[in-house]
């Protein structure tokens, strides 16, 4: 008879329990409305059962947004643990929608469910990506822009793990700049 | 300890979760 072992029916259990949102530009419905919550899950195997069951980024209609964020965090400026914190950015380009928005986007959620950044990972809040008729955009939220070494850490490993050279720069901004600016751009805090 | 996984382990699981 075959012996089936532990690991063959136990599921792997993540770090953390996570949510994942999806927010849809209705603009007939306020902001908040719009934001969906799609699932939790905290295995490995539960991940991948979502994200084999939706679509991909660059499928969706613009102006549309998933969420990744730790349970018990929601995905604005306004939760707790987010007003103090701030995003690594990447704005990709048009011709990237189709050639890297879906694979940088996976390994984002990689980074994440994985615990990428050492011991920094619990600075780490979200990520987002957001679907723009102008470029996508994705970002990995932390918890406080104050916290230089975190961010930065996770600002280079984040960019090693998405095989950006080194001449690309990413910049990380606060959620309070982001959210105050007048003009479209925001003043970088730090870049890597 | 913390539950880390590299993205290679993460990678394997995604078409056996599929098949349970």
């Amino acid at each position: 008879s075959e012996t089936v072992t532990p690991a063959q029916y136990l599921k792997h259990p993540l770090q953390n329990r996570w949510a994942l949102w999806y927010f849809k530009n209705d603009k007939t419905k306020g902001w908040t409305e719009n934001l969906r919550l799609i699932a939790k899950f905290d295995t490995v195997e539960d991940f991948w059962a979502l994200y084999n069951h939706i679509q991909q980024p660059s499928k969706l209609l613009f102006g549309c947004d998933y969420c990744l964020f730790k349970d018990g965090i929601k995905p604005m400026w306004e939760d707790d643990k987010n007003k103090k914190g701030g995003r690594w950015l990447m704005t990709l380009n048009k011709q990237q929608r189709h050639n890297d928005l879906d694979r940088y986007w996976l390994e984002t959620l990689l980074c994440l469910i994985g615990e990428a950044f050492d011991e920094h990972s619990d600075e780490v809040c979200g990520a987002v990506v957001n679907v723009r008729p102008k470029g996508d955009k994705i970002a990995i939220w932390t918890g406080n822009c104050q916290n230089r070494e975190a961010i930065v850490s996770i600002g280079q490993l984040y960019k090693e793990r998405l095989g950006l050279s080194l001449k690309a720069l990413i910049g990380y901004q606060s959620h309070d700049d982001t959210s105050s600016k007048s003009g479209s751009t925001t003043k970088n805090l730090f870049s890597v | 300890g913390k539950k880390r996984y590299d993205r290679e382990f993460l990678l394997g699981f995604q078409f056996i979760a599929a098949s349970t």
